[in-house]
């Protein structure tokens, strides 16, 4: 679409429907065309190569405030909590986040906390062994509290560097599961302090309008400090982020783009930006 | 809600008598923002308005004292002529056993919805077939569905190739006697070409009766690319619907309709092997306005 098009009612419409169809959300987009058709009104962006420069500033302005990276503490086992609706990639998440710090010579502990969901532990297991970590567990079944709770002792016991905790998939609306939710990460800052020091929402890259309210939601629950979009492999373009950013300013840590171990990248909003665009 | 909103468009009309074009094409925006906000597709909102839009400047609109209903009423009935009037079943062949094959993007539902139809259809002695050979733990899932329904499941690990499985699981069937058949298959994204061949080979392979795409309810407005590529491929016969015991709005599942022209058969309402509902198109017109 971009290139030298003059600029007109037409190209307006096909900036938005890029928008919306990109999951932008139909708020977020008409706050960025706002502006941009002002200045277009009063002539201040001579053709389509200006528009589009003057929409990604915007874009990114929105979520250069939002990319952060996901660090751990100097001291001490950092606590990663990792959450998220139903399916959305948290288990493969969790193996790319292991692979990606035993690179770097750390120390990491994996506990298996979805005890619920048919072979979810067999699943962690698998991942634990191919990326060379060990894995806390328990029978399937039994209190994801138990299993929090010995993954956290166990990570004290052995010093490790950072332990990344998996939960079952939860639907944000699910006042009790929420509840199971606040309780996991009490248990963990009773056993270390400041624990969970990282707690990760993964979202889905092919959802739409919800994800905001899984982020509401969730951070609601929780104290989520970062982000994760996966499945950005696909053909979603994982839009819903903007508004994320714009209304609750969340930081934005990290991007899935494949199945594999090693499909893990730290969120970059240029190159997110220049994807949005095709 | 799209009631609210249109409330909001007609409340101004108080005092003017007759409605005219404008309030229409006010009208009209209205149920267009309701409709993107509920993630409709962009391109099936358009058609969709512009149906709505002539029906409505034909009907009793513009002499009504309460448009606003009026139009809602025209909205509903444009969504229930989209969605279909009926629930659509699977059908069960006359020639047993009858195949029914799963195929979805990633983690939408597919391996869960496998032991929910064995378990609804559990009187036609069903066999679940792990086709899903990548995925760490796929076939020991789809096990241990199995083994929580007394539900019988063929695999043969995951050195073998999906299609060999496929096909011999339908022998199987036929020799022991079951009278469904449930593949589920792998997760694969719509543009992977490869992945995108296996299930048009397990298809040729084995001539599924039934082929339905498993769909999240949260999905965005590339659900619409997805299922067109899905349907050109394999031909689906229907949808499965997930995650509706969620607050998504599921307008995916109107440009799903749109595109593909196939039916919702079923929606998923909980993570539990008991939670498949027959789909109703009245359920999701409500919840699509809100
Ligand atoms: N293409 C692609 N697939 C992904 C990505 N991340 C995860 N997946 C796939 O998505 C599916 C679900 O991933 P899981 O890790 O099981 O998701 P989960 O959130 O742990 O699911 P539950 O525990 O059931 O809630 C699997 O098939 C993964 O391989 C990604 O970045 N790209
Ligand atoms: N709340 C809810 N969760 C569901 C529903 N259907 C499936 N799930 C959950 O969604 C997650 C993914 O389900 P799976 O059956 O593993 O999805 P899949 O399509 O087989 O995933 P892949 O094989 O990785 O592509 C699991 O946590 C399921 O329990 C539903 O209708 N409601
Ligand atoms: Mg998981
Ligand atoms: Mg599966």
């Amino acid at each position: 679409v971009s290139g030298g098009r003059a600029v007109d009612e037409d190209l307006l419409d096909d900036v938005e429907e890029l928008l919306i169809t990109a999951d932008v959300g139909v708020q977020t987009t008409f706050g960025m065309m706002e502006p941009l058709r002002r200045k277009v009104a009063r002539g201040r962006i001579e053709n389509s190569q200006a528009l589009f420069q003057e929409l990604k500033g915007l874009m990114l302005g929105i979520l250069r405030g939002s990319a952060a990276s996901l660090k751990l503490r100097p001291q001490g086992p950092t606590f990663i909590l990792v959450v998220g609706v139903n399916g959305a990639g948290k288990t493969t998440t969790i193996a790319k986040l292991a692979h990606r710090f035993k690179e770097e010579e750390k120390k990491v502990l994996l506990v298996a906390g979805d005890t619920f969901r048919a072979g979810a532990i067999e699943q962690l297991q698998i991942w634990a062994d191919r990326v060379g970590v060990p894995l806390i567990r328990q029978a399937a079944g039994s209190d994801p509290g138990a299993v929090v709770f010995d993954g956290a002792k166990a990570a004290l016991s052995r010093r490790v560097d950072v332990v990344i905790v998996d939960t079952a998939g939860r639907l944000q609306t699910k006042v009790n599961l929420m509840e199971e939710l606040k309780k996991l990460a009490r248990i963990l800052g009773r056993q270390a302090e400041g624990a969970p020091h990282e707690v990760l929402l993964v979202l889905d890259g092919t959802t739409g309008q919800n994800a905001l309210s899984q982020a509401k939601l969730f951070s609601e629950a929780v104290p989520v400090t970062g982000i994760v979009l996966t499945k950005l492999d696909g053909s979603s373009k994982g839009g819903t982020i903007l508004s994320i950013a714009h209304q609750m300013g969340l930081p934005i840590k990290l991007i899935g783009i494949g199945e594999r171990m090693t499909d893990l990248r730290d969120f970059d909003p240029d190159l997110f930006v220049d994807a949005l665009f095709g | 809600s799209l009631s609210d909103r249109l409330d909001g468009v007609f409340r101004k009309l108080r005092g003017y008598g007759k409605l005219n074009e404008k309030n229409i094409q006010d009208a009209m925006r209205q149920v267009r923002l309701a409709l993107l906000e509920a993630d409709v597709h962009f391109r099936v909102v358009k058609d969709f308005v512009k149906r709505v839009q002539e029906r409505a400047l034909g009907a009793a609109i513009t002499k009504s004292l309460t448009p606003g209903q009026e139009v809602v009423k025209v909205v509903y009935a444009e969504l229930t002529d989209l969605m279909g009037s009926e629930h659509k079943g699977l059908r069960i062949s006359s020639k047993p056993p009858t195949i029914v094959m799963l195929a979805g993007l990633q983690g939408s539902g597919k391996t869960t919805s496998a032991g929910k139809l064995a378990k609804l259809f559990s009187a036609q002695f069903p066999l679940l077939v792990a086709c899903d050979v990548y995925r760490p733990a796929a076939v020991d899932q789809l096990k241990t569905l199995g083994k929580q329904l007394g539900i019988q499941v063929y695999d043969e690990g995951t050195e073998a190739d999906p299609v060999d499985i496929a096909t011999r699981a339908v022998e199987h069937a036929k020799a022991v006697g079951h009278r469904l058949v449930i593949i589920d298959t792998a997760g694969r994204l719509a543009i992977d070409e490869e992945m995108m061949a296996e299930v048009r080979r397990i298809k040729k392979r084995v001539m599924p009766h039934e082929i339905l795409f498993v769909a999240d309810a949260m999905s965005g407005q590339d659900a619409v690319n997805v299922a067109k590529r899905f349907n050109d491929d394999l031909e689906i016969d229907g949808v499965i619907l997930t995650k509706m015991d969620g607050d998504a709005r599921g307008g995916a599942a109107l440009s799903i309709r749109a595109v593909t022209g196939k039916p919702i058969k079923y929606i998923g309402v909980g993570e539990k092997l008991d939670g498949l509902e027959a789909f109703h198109p009245t359920r999701l017109a409500d919840r699509i306005l809100g």
